[in-house]
């Protein structure tokens, strides 16, 4: 399961 | 990437945009809070400490630079430049910004997804941009005479988080363990804090009169 990081956010 | 998510970053893209051709073509600061800047910077630079060390796209690299560049060259502006600086209302513009920061620092040093600096540091930059608008907005209170320029920008400002709530509404529909409370939490209460100067400034485009916002 990859857990997706919000931090590819701006 | 979702549209909901670039309608946001370009409409914060245009928010900053709309702020230094303001500033740089009139050469006036006029109506803009100077402490609002500075936290914006703050929140940027505590956000894009690893702007080098974990690169995500070329877009994402270079909004960051925008976002960078852009508010700490309106800080200057603001600062330094000697024709702009004199029309920067520093008797209105009080709001004790820094008094924000260090109970954001604090919930960020409680609550955050994990506890390294760098996770600390990005959801200090979450919390204090969820406040960072509250200077500028006092000021619009006080001086009461918004032009065009300040109120779009004001406008775009909170509309780019809007899109971002629709973007976290999509990425959780659509991603697998999507789930973060911090950044839904704070990003709201952000937007939130704009309610009514969405009421007022659509109510003034809608009869068509100048902005006015209530004393």
């Amino acid at each position: 399961k990859v857990i997706v990081n919000i931090h590819d956010e701006l | 990437m979702n549209i909901f998510r670039l309608a946001g970053d370009m409409t914060h893209l245009f928010s900053v945009l709309v702020l230094l051709l303001k500033i740089h073509t009139i050469k006036s600061c006029a109506g803009i809070s100077l402490k609002t800047q500075e936290l914006y910077a703050i929140v940027f630079a505590t956000r894009y400490l690893d702007i080098f060390t974990n690169y995500i796209s070329l877009y994402n690299t270079i909004m960051k630079l925008i976002f960078l560049g852009s508010s700490f060259s309106i800080v200057w502006y603001m600062r330094r430049h000697k024709i702009v600086r004199r029309s920067y209302d520093k008797d209105q513009d009080t709001f004790r910004h820094y008094f924000l920061m260090l109970p954001c620092l604090i919930l960020a040093l409680i609550i955050n997804e994990k506890f390294t600096f760098r996770e600390v540091m990005w959801t200090f930059s979450l919390y204090l941009e969820a406040v960072a608008i509250l200077p500028q907005l006092v000021l619009l209170q006080r001086t009461r005479n918004i032009d065009n320029l300040t109120g779009q920008y004001v406008f775009l400002l909170g509309a780019y988080r809007a899109f971002y709530i629709l973007n976290w509404i999509y990425r959780y529909f659509t991603e697998e363990h999507f789930v973060h409370w911090i950044t839904w939490i704070s990003g709201l209460v952000q937007t939130l804090l704009y309610a009514d100067f969405f009421y007022y400034y659509f109510q003034s485009w809608k009869n068509n009169v100048k902005l006015e916002l209530p004393a």
